[in-house]
């Protein structure tokens, strides 16, 4: 997927028990970015992978202040790829939680 | 910790904390 300069990972384990998900965001390349944003700070969030859209959460984390308006995109992209990537690993190995 | 921060919006709890030295040095 191209690079967005932002990395978002599981920020527990991934028991596969419910479809609620610990995710962790930050900046990995402020480069990319085009608005203003916090450096060297990660956010932690909880992610619902039947109720909540990457979109939504991207939404509230820019109404929150995290990051301009001009990345909203980028950040919803960068929560998308994981948690499909989440989901895969879910239906492909189910042992692997 | 002090260095951890929870920002609330529309009922979803964001947790601001330094990204660990170990995680910069990757990128």
């Amino acid at each position: 997927a191209e690079d967005t300069g932002l990395r978002v990972e599981l920020a527990e384990e991934d028991d596969c028990s419910n479809s609620s998900l610990a995710l962790r965001l930050w900046v990995e390349d402020p480069k990319k970015l085009k608005g203003k944003h916090k450096d060297n700070e990660a956010i932690e969030f909880s992610f619902n992978l039947e109720t909540d859209t990457p979109e939504e959460v991207a939404y509230e984390m820019v109404k929150s202040g995290f990051f301009h308006e001009s990345d909203s995109k980028a950040v919803a992209k960068s929560i998308r790829d994981r948690v499909t990537l989440i989901k895969k690993t879910r239906e492909k190995k189910p042992a692997g939680c | 910790s002090s260095l951890t921060q929870v920002v609330h919006s529309a009922g979803r709890r964001f947790i601001v904390s330094p990204v660990p030295e170990s995680r910069l040095r990757e990128s």
